[in-house]
Protein backbone atom coordinates (compact mmCIF):
# COMPACT_ATOMS: atom_id res chain seq x y z
CA UNK A 1 0.00 0.00 0.00
CA UNK A 2 2.82 2.50 1.08
CA UNK A 3 4.40 1.77 -2.85
CA UNK A 4 0.74 2.80 -4.19
CA UNK A 5 0.29 6.29 -2.16
CA UNK A 6 3.91 7.14 -3.47
CA UNK A 7 2.94 6.45 -6.73
CA UNK A 8 0.01 8.59 -6.95
CA UNK A 9 2.09 11.12 -5.04
CA UNK A 10 4.55 10.97 -7.30
CA UNK A 11 1.64 11.68 -10.28
CA UNK A 12 0.30 14.09 -8.44
CA UNK A 13 3.19 16.15 -8.20
CA UNK A 14 4.33 16.24 -11.79
CA UNK A 15 0.69 16.37 -13.61
CA UNK A 16 -1.05 19.44 -12.34
CA UNK A 17 2.27 21.55 -13.58
CA UNK A 18 2.48 21.35 -16.53
CA UNK A 19 -1.76 22.43 -16.20
CA UNK A 20 -0.67 25.54 -13.85
CA UNK A 21 1.76 27.00 -15.91
CA UNK A 22 -0.59 27.06 -19.30
CA UNK A 23 -3.18 28.10 -17.28
CA UNK A 24 -0.80 30.95 -15.63
CA UNK A 25 0.79 31.54 -18.85
CA UNK A 26 -3.34 32.24 -20.33
CA UNK A 27 -4.14 34.27 -17.03
CA UNK A 28 -1.05 36.45 -17.69
CA UNK A 29 -1.77 37.04 -21.25
CA UNK A 30 -5.26 37.91 -20.99
CA UNK A 31 -4.00 40.14 -18.04
CA UNK A 32 -2.19 42.03 -20.51
CA UNK A 33 -4.75 42.22 -22.79
CA UNK A 34 -6.82 43.86 -20.09
CA UNK A 35 -4.33 46.29 -18.91
CA UNK A 36 -3.83 47.31 -22.72
CA UNK A 37 -7.78 47.97 -23.12
CA UNK A 38 -8.30 49.86 -20.16
CA UNK A 39 -5.18 52.13 -21.15
CA UNK A 40 -6.80 52.84 -24.05
CA UNK A 41 -9.87 53.93 -22.26
CA UNK A 42 -8.09 55.96 -19.79
CA UNK A 43 -5.05 57.54 -21.58
CA UNK A 44 -7.04 57.88 -25.21
CA UNK A 45 -4.44 59.17 -28.19
CA UNK A 46 -1.46 58.74 -25.90
CA UNK A 47 -1.94 55.11 -25.40
CA UNK A 48 -2.78 54.98 -29.42
CA UNK A 49 0.78 56.84 -29.68
CA UNK A 50 2.30 54.41 -27.85
CA UNK A 51 0.90 51.05 -29.04
CA UNK A 52 1.67 52.19 -32.79
CA UNK A 53 4.66 50.65 -34.63
CA UNK A 54 7.66 52.63 -34.85
CA UNK A 55 9.48 53.34 -38.10
CA UNK A 56 12.14 50.94 -37.85
CA UNK A 57 9.10 48.50 -37.15
CA UNK A 58 7.60 48.90 -39.66
CA UNK A 59 10.55 48.98 -42.48
CA UNK A 60 11.84 45.58 -40.63
CA UNK A 61 7.71 44.37 -41.06
CA UNK A 62 7.73 45.33 -45.00
CA UNK A 63 10.88 43.48 -45.28
CA UNK A 64 9.13 40.27 -45.20
CA UNK A 65 8.71 39.21 -48.87
CA UNK A 66 5.02 38.85 -48.58
CA UNK A 67 3.94 39.42 -52.19
CA UNK A 68 6.06 36.10 -52.75
CA UNK A 69 4.39 34.51 -50.19
CA UNK A 70 1.00 35.46 -51.33
CA UNK A 71 1.71 34.14 -54.83
CA UNK A 72 3.34 30.97 -53.21
CA UNK A 73 -0.43 30.45 -51.45
CA UNK A 74 -2.09 31.34 -54.43
CA UNK A 75 -0.19 28.66 -56.68
CA UNK A 76 -0.67 25.93 -53.73
CA UNK A 77 -4.16 26.69 -53.47
CA UNK A 78 -4.87 26.34 -56.94
CA UNK A 79 -3.64 22.77 -56.92
CA UNK A 80 -6.45 20.34 -57.25
CA UNK A 81 -7.14 18.56 -54.13
CA UNK A 82 -7.59 14.27 -54.22
CA UNK A 83 -11.44 14.13 -53.88
CA UNK A 84 -10.85 11.77 -50.39
CA UNK A 85 -9.17 15.01 -48.94
CA UNK A 86 -11.65 17.79 -49.76
CA UNK A 87 -13.80 17.12 -46.88
CA UNK A 88 -11.39 16.77 -44.46
CA UNK A 89 -9.23 19.54 -45.73
CA UNK A 90 -12.42 22.37 -46.34
CA UNK A 91 -13.92 20.89 -43.03
CA UNK A 92 -10.93 22.08 -40.81
CA UNK A 93 -10.90 25.03 -42.97
CA UNK A 94 -14.46 25.78 -42.23
CA UNK A 95 -14.14 24.93 -38.14
CA UNK A 96 -11.12 26.80 -38.09
CA UNK A 97 -12.82 30.07 -39.72
CA UNK A 98 -16.61 30.02 -38.71
CA UNK A 99 -17.52 29.03 -42.48
CA UNK A 100 -21.28 28.54 -42.17
CA UNK A 101 -21.84 26.12 -45.69
CA UNK A 102 -25.34 25.91 -44.99
CA UNK A 103 -25.54 28.93 -47.07
CA UNK A 104 -22.95 28.52 -49.74
CA UNK A 105 -24.89 27.54 -53.40
CA UNK A 106 -22.77 24.20 -53.20
CA UNK A 107 -22.41 22.84 -49.75
CA UNK A 108 -21.16 19.84 -50.61
CA UNK A 109 -17.38 19.98 -49.77
CA UNK A 110 -16.32 17.47 -52.99
CA UNK A 111 -17.48 19.97 -55.20
CA UNK A 112 -15.05 22.25 -54.81
CA UNK A 113 -11.86 21.14 -56.58
CA UNK A 114 -9.39 23.46 -54.46
CA UNK A 115 -8.98 25.80 -51.56
CA UNK A 116 -9.39 28.95 -54.41
CA UNK A 117 -12.56 27.69 -55.46
CA UNK A 118 -13.88 26.80 -51.64
CA UNK A 119 -12.70 30.37 -51.03
CA UNK A 120 -14.82 32.05 -53.74
CA UNK A 121 -17.79 30.42 -52.98
CA UNK A 122 -20.95 31.66 -53.52
CA UNK A 123 -24.19 32.33 -51.81
CA UNK A 124 -27.40 30.73 -51.88
CA UNK A 125 -29.58 33.50 -53.37
CA UNK A 126 -32.04 34.01 -50.42
CA UNK A 127 -29.29 34.31 -47.71
CA UNK A 128 -28.21 37.66 -48.37
CA UNK A 129 -31.78 39.92 -48.80
CA UNK A 130 -30.35 43.54 -49.88
CA UNK A 131 -32.09 46.42 -47.77
CA UNK A 132 -34.98 47.76 -50.12
CA UNK A 133 -35.77 50.72 -48.27
CA UNK A 134 -32.29 52.23 -47.45
CA UNK A 135 -30.01 53.67 -49.93
CA UNK A 136 -26.91 52.20 -48.53
CA UNK A 137 -26.29 48.85 -48.00
CA UNK A 138 -23.32 46.83 -46.56
CA UNK A 139 -20.88 45.82 -49.83
CA UNK A 140 -20.25 42.45 -48.07
CA UNK A 141 -19.65 40.32 -45.06
CA UNK A 142 -16.96 41.34 -42.24
CA UNK A 143 -16.16 43.39 -39.62
CA UNK A 144 -17.09 47.30 -39.43
CA UNK A 145 -12.86 48.61 -37.82
CA UNK A 146 -14.27 52.04 -38.15
CA UNK A 147 -16.77 54.52 -40.01
CA UNK A 148 -17.42 58.24 -39.57
CA UNK A 149 -16.87 61.33 -41.15
CA UNK A 150 -13.29 62.16 -42.69
CA UNK A 151 -11.79 65.28 -40.81
CA UNK A 152 -9.09 67.13 -41.96
CA UNK A 153 -8.45 64.84 -45.18
CA UNK A 154 -7.40 62.46 -43.02
CA UNK A 155 -9.01 58.51 -42.87
CA UNK A 156 -8.74 56.16 -39.84
CA UNK A 157 -8.15 52.69 -40.06
CA UNK A 158 -9.19 52.11 -36.30
CA UNK A 159 -10.17 54.87 -33.97
CA UNK A 160 -7.24 57.16 -33.14
CA UNK A 161 -4.83 55.56 -36.04
CA UNK A 162 -5.47 57.75 -39.22
CA UNK A 163 -4.05 57.58 -42.45
CA UNK A 164 -3.68 60.55 -45.81
CA UNK A 165 -7.01 60.44 -47.84
CA UNK A 166 -4.50 62.19 -50.40
CA UNK A 167 -2.60 59.24 -50.39
CA UNK A 168 -5.26 56.38 -50.25
CA UNK A 169 -7.17 57.92 -53.04
CA UNK A 170 -4.12 59.41 -55.01
CA UNK A 171 -4.59 62.83 -56.78
CA UNK A 172 -7.65 63.76 -58.60
CA UNK A 173 -7.65 62.75 -62.16
CA UNK A 174 -8.61 65.72 -63.37
CA UNK A 175 -5.80 68.19 -63.55
CA UNK A 176 -6.37 71.81 -64.00
CA UNK A 177 -5.55 73.61 -66.67
CA UNK A 178 -2.96 76.10 -64.92
CA UNK A 179 -0.99 73.13 -63.76
CA UNK A 180 2.45 73.73 -64.33
CA UNK A 181 4.31 70.87 -66.76
CA UNK A 182 1.81 68.68 -65.62
CA UNK A 183 2.46 68.77 -62.33
CA UNK A 184 -0.23 70.03 -59.70
CA UNK A 185 -0.03 70.09 -55.76
CA UNK A 186 -2.61 70.65 -54.08
CA UNK A 187 -2.98 70.99 -50.10
CA UNK A 188 -5.00 68.12 -48.11
CA UNK A 189 -7.16 70.71 -47.48
CA UNK A 190 -8.42 71.47 -50.94
CA UNK A 191 -7.83 67.85 -51.71
CA UNK A 192 -10.57 67.52 -49.04
CA UNK A 193 -12.73 69.93 -50.94
CA UNK A 194 -12.52 68.92 -54.54
CA UNK A 195 -13.95 66.11 -53.38
CA UNK A 196 -17.19 67.05 -52.39
CA UNK A 197 -19.33 68.02 -55.27
CA UNK A 198 -22.52 69.32 -53.55
CA UNK A 199 -23.66 72.04 -51.38
CA UNK A 200 -24.38 70.88 -47.53
CA UNK A 201 -22.59 67.74 -48.19
CA UNK A 202 -19.34 66.00 -45.69
CA UNK A 203 -17.17 63.56 -46.74
CA UNK A 204 -17.99 59.94 -45.08
CA UNK A 205 -15.61 56.82 -44.68
CA UNK A 206 -16.47 53.19 -44.11
CA UNK A 207 -13.78 50.45 -42.78
CA UNK A 208 -15.13 46.33 -43.32
CA UNK A 209 -12.57 43.59 -42.68
CA UNK A 210 -13.27 40.66 -44.36
CA UNK A 211 -12.15 37.42 -42.14
CA UNK A 212 -10.69 34.58 -43.88
CA UNK A 213 -14.03 32.38 -43.47
CA UNK A 214 -16.13 35.18 -44.81
CA UNK A 215 -18.28 35.06 -48.36
CA UNK A 216 -15.14 37.17 -50.40
CA UNK A 217 -16.84 39.03 -52.89
CA UNK A 218 -18.10 42.09 -53.01
CA UNK A 219 -21.34 43.78 -53.79
CA UNK A 220 -22.26 47.32 -55.22
CA UNK A 221 -23.94 48.96 -51.82
CA UNK A 222 -25.61 51.77 -53.69
CA UNK A 223 -26.85 52.60 -57.13
CA UNK A 224 -24.30 54.50 -58.61
CA UNK A 225 -21.93 55.12 -61.66
CA UNK A 226 -18.47 54.60 -61.51
CA UNK A 227 -16.06 56.48 -63.77
CA UNK A 228 -12.52 55.81 -62.90
CA UNK A 229 -10.35 53.07 -61.86
CA UNK A 230 -7.14 52.82 -60.26
CA UNK A 231 -4.57 49.96 -59.22
CA UNK A 232 -2.34 50.98 -56.57
CA UNK A 233 0.89 48.34 -56.58
CA UNK A 234 1.81 48.03 -52.93
CA UNK A 235 2.85 45.72 -50.19
CA UNK A 236 0.94 42.61 -48.94
CA UNK A 237 0.76 43.09 -45.34
CA UNK A 238 -1.84 41.38 -43.21
CA UNK A 239 -5.17 43.93 -42.72
CA UNK A 240 -6.34 42.05 -39.64
CA UNK A 241 -7.41 44.54 -37.09
CA UNK A 242 -3.98 43.48 -34.56
CA UNK A 243 -2.02 45.21 -37.37
CA UNK A 244 -4.37 47.67 -38.61
CA UNK A 245 -3.87 48.78 -35.09
CA UNK A 246 -0.09 48.42 -35.03
CA UNK A 247 0.81 49.99 -38.35
CA UNK A 248 -0.23 53.74 -39.18
CA UNK A 249 -1.10 54.28 -43.18
CA UNK A 250 -1.34 50.42 -43.48
CA UNK A 251 -4.11 50.64 -46.16
CA UNK A 252 -1.52 53.14 -47.91
CA UNK A 253 1.08 50.70 -47.81
CA UNK A 254 -1.38 47.91 -49.27
CA UNK A 255 -1.69 46.92 -52.73
CA UNK A 256 -5.39 48.34 -53.64
CA UNK A 257 -8.22 49.31 -56.37
CA UNK A 258 -9.70 52.02 -56.26
CA UNK A 259 -13.51 52.36 -57.96
CA UNK A 260 -14.39 56.21 -57.99
CA UNK A 261 -17.69 57.59 -59.45
CA UNK A 262 -20.87 59.64 -58.51
CA UNK A 263 -23.85 59.05 -57.13
CA UNK A 264 -27.24 60.99 -56.31
CA UNK A 265 -25.41 62.78 -52.99
CA UNK A 266 -22.04 63.78 -54.57
CA UNK A 267 -18.71 61.88 -54.64
CA UNK A 268 -18.99 57.86 -54.21
CA UNK A 269 -15.46 55.55 -54.42
CA UNK A 270 -15.59 51.94 -52.93
CA UNK A 271 -11.74 50.77 -52.98
CA UNK A 272 -11.06 46.72 -52.10
CA UNK A 273 -7.34 46.48 -50.45
CA UNK A 274 -5.46 43.25 -50.68
CA UNK A 275 -3.60 41.56 -47.84
CA UNK A 276 -1.17 38.32 -47.57
CA UNK A 277 -3.57 35.71 -48.19
CA UNK A 278 -5.70 37.56 -50.53
CA UNK A 279 -2.85 39.22 -52.68
CA UNK A 280 -5.67 39.42 -55.85
CA UNK A 281 -8.31 41.41 -56.82
CA UNK A 282 -10.55 41.41 -59.20
CA UNK A 283 -13.74 43.95 -60.93
CA UNK A 284 -15.71 42.67 -63.16
CA UNK A 285 -16.16 45.99 -64.72
CA UNK A 286 -12.66 45.80 -66.09
CA UNK A 287 -11.28 42.22 -67.54
CA UNK A 288 -7.93 44.50 -67.94
CA UNK A 289 -7.27 44.74 -64.50
CA UNK A 290 -4.47 42.49 -63.04
CA UNK A 291 -3.46 42.33 -59.59
CA UNK A 292 -0.49 40.89 -57.49
CA UNK A 293 1.86 41.23 -60.73
CA UNK A 294 5.64 39.66 -60.29
CA UNK A 295 8.48 42.04 -59.87
CA UNK A 296 9.14 44.93 -58.12
CA UNK A 297 6.84 48.33 -57.69
CA UNK A 298 7.67 52.00 -56.95
CA UNK A 299 5.66 53.33 -54.49
CA UNK A 300 3.39 56.00 -54.92
CA UNK A 301 3.05 54.50 -59.08
CA UNK A 302 -0.77 53.92 -59.91
CA UNK A 303 -2.26 52.67 -63.22
CA UNK A 304 -5.58 54.36 -64.12
CA UNK A 305 -8.62 53.46 -66.53
CA UNK A 306 -11.07 55.64 -67.30
CA UNK A 307 -14.78 53.53 -66.82
CA UNK A 308 -16.21 56.20 -69.49
CA UNK A 309 -14.09 54.94 -72.40
CA UNK A 310 -15.37 51.37 -72.22
CA UNK A 311 -17.94 50.11 -75.13
CA UNK A 312 -20.04 47.47 -73.85
CA UNK A 313 -23.61 47.03 -73.84
CA UNK A 314 -23.95 47.53 -70.02
CA UNK A 315 -21.33 50.22 -69.99
CA UNK A 316 -22.92 53.27 -71.01
CA UNK A 317 -21.20 56.77 -72.28
CA UNK A 318 -20.86 58.24 -68.29
CA UNK A 319 -19.36 55.07 -67.06
CA UNK A 320 -20.32 51.79 -65.33
CA UNK A 321 -23.81 51.82 -64.14
CA UNK A 322 -23.61 49.69 -60.59
CA UNK A 323 -26.99 48.50 -59.02
CA UNK A 324 -27.12 48.07 -55.04
CA UNK A 325 -26.79 44.42 -54.40
CA UNK A 326 -25.25 43.46 -57.49
CA UNK A 327 -21.88 41.51 -58.01
CA UNK A 328 -18.82 43.62 -58.64
CA UNK A 329 -15.52 41.85 -57.99
CA UNK A 330 -14.09 39.16 -55.69
CA UNK A 331 -10.67 38.60 -53.39
CA UNK A 332 -8.88 35.83 -54.66
CA UNK A 333 -6.29 33.38 -52.70
CA UNK A 334 -2.67 34.39 -53.16
CA UNK B 1 -8.66 41.48 -46.96
CA UNK B 2 -10.52 45.16 -46.85
CA UNK B 3 -13.26 47.02 -47.96
CA UNK B 4 -13.05 51.19 -47.79
CA UNK B 5 -15.98 53.43 -49.05
CA UNK B 6 -15.50 57.15 -48.91
CA UNK B 7 -18.61 59.02 -50.04
CA UNK B 8 -19.80 62.39 -49.78
CA UNK B 9 -23.75 62.09 -47.83
CA UNK B 10 -26.08 64.87 -46.50
CA UNK B 11 -24.62 66.33 -43.14
CA UNK B 12 -27.11 64.40 -41.07
CA UNK B 13 -26.40 61.21 -42.39
CA UNK B 14 -25.83 58.61 -39.49
CA UNK B 15 -24.22 55.07 -39.43
CA UNK B 16 -26.25 52.68 -37.86
CA UNK B 17 -23.54 50.43 -36.10
CA UNK B 18 -20.60 50.20 -33.80
CA UNK B 19 -17.03 49.99 -34.37
CA UNK B 20 -16.35 46.00 -33.97
CA UNK B 21 -19.99 45.02 -34.95
CA UNK B 22 -20.53 42.24 -37.59
CA UNK B 23 -22.14 43.13 -40.57
CA UNK B 24 -23.44 41.10 -42.99
CA UNK B 25 -24.04 41.99 -46.95
CA UNK B 26 -27.08 43.80 -48.09
CA UNK B 27 -27.98 45.01 -44.59
CA UNK B 28 -28.28 49.05 -44.31
CA UNK B 29 -25.26 51.03 -43.64
CA UNK B 30 -26.65 54.61 -42.34
CA UNK B 31 -29.19 56.50 -42.26
CA UNK B 32 -30.63 59.40 -45.60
Amino acid sequence: PSSGVAGYWRSLKWVPIPFSVGFAYICYQQYGHIKKRENRHIRGSQSIEDSLAKEWQVNLYRIVPFRSLSRLWGQVNSVEVPLFLRAPMYGLYARLFNCNLGEALVEDFKQYKNLQEFFMRELKPDVRPVDAHHTLVSPCDGRVLHFGKVEKSKLEQVKGVTYSLKEFLGPRSTIPADAVDGKYEVSDEDYHSSLCQKEGTSLYHCVIYLAPGDYHRFHSPTNWTAHHRRHFPGELLSVNPGIARWVRGLFNYNERVCITGEWQYGFFSLTAVGATNVGSIAFYCDQELCTNLTGKYKPGIYFDKSLKSCHKESIDHDGVVMTKGTGIGTFNLG
Amino acid sequence: STIVLVFEAPKDFEFVFNSGDKIRLGERLGSL
